[in-house]
């Protein structure tokens, strides 16, 4: 699971 | 993907479009804080260090994990990072001389040393990324008060300005409709850290969105506080 989809927002 | 989000990051990118158009029309940054505007940075950079593991998966074609929603994202964080450089670049460039820095007079430490002690305390991990992914949140809800102290020295902003606070400040308010409706219709969502950070980040505009308000009410063309 990429940190991205941990933090899915900006 | 919700309206709440989408439209809350499309008025976080105009606070940018509006404050670089200012800055760009009158050739001055009179009634901006360098400092709010310096913080906006360190949060960004912090906030969006995964941008090289984003990066690390382009270069070595491992696209499986690359969606729609890590594209755009990807895309508005070197927005949001470029247009906080450049707008710190312009203010210490050709707009030194117009800085507001002798009434910009907020230390710096005073949020900076908080931020940092409560990040490493109250984290999800206890990992390099994820704690200053906390520290960029803390730090964020509180970046604006240079900007908030500059305001109230100066008594009034004028019409860009306060468009430019508005935007900046509703964006994190449309965030908390985008939080409710993602914890209401999103299994086991929830991001408490990002939350309450958020309340406090727009419970801060509080007064400014009042006076905000009664400007445009009463067509006047600067915000004005009373004295």
């Amino acid at each position: 699971e990429s940190d991205d989809e941990l933090h899915d927002e900006l | 993907m919700n309206i709440f989000r989408i439209s809350a990051d499309l008025l976080h990118l105009a606070s940018f479009f509006i404050l670089i158009f200012k800055m760009k029309a009158t050739k001055s940054c009179k009634g901006i804080s360098f400092k709010t505007q310096l913080m906006y940075t360190l949060v960004f950079t912090c906030r969006y260090l995964d941008l090289f593991h984003v990066l690390g998966m382009m270069i070595t074609f491992n696209f499986a994990h690359i969606t729609g929603l890590t594209l755009y994202n990807t895309f508005m964080k070197i927005l949001f990072l470029a247009a906080s450089y450049y707008i710190v670049y312009l203010m210490r460039t050709e707009l030194k001389s117009t800085s507001d820095d002798a009434r910009d007079t907020f230390v710096l430490w005073h949020i900076l040393a908080p931020c940092a002690v409560l990040a490493l305390i109250f984290n999800a991990q206890f990992t390099i990324l994820e704690i200053l992914w906390t520290f960029s949140i803390y730090l964020e809800a509180v970046a604006v008060m240079p900007q908030l102290m500059l305001l109230i020295e100066t008594g009034e902003a004028d019409s860009l300005s306060s468009h430019y606070m508005f935007a900046v400040g509703g964006y994190r308010a449309l965030y908390l409709v985008n939080w409710v409706y993602r914890y209401a219709t999103e299994p086991y969502y929830s991001n408490w850290i990002a939350w309450i950070a958020g309340f406090v980040q727009t419970a801060l505009f509080g007064d400014f969105f009042y006076y905000y308000f009664v400007k445009i009410m009463s067509g006047d063309a600067a915000l004005k506080l009373p004295t």
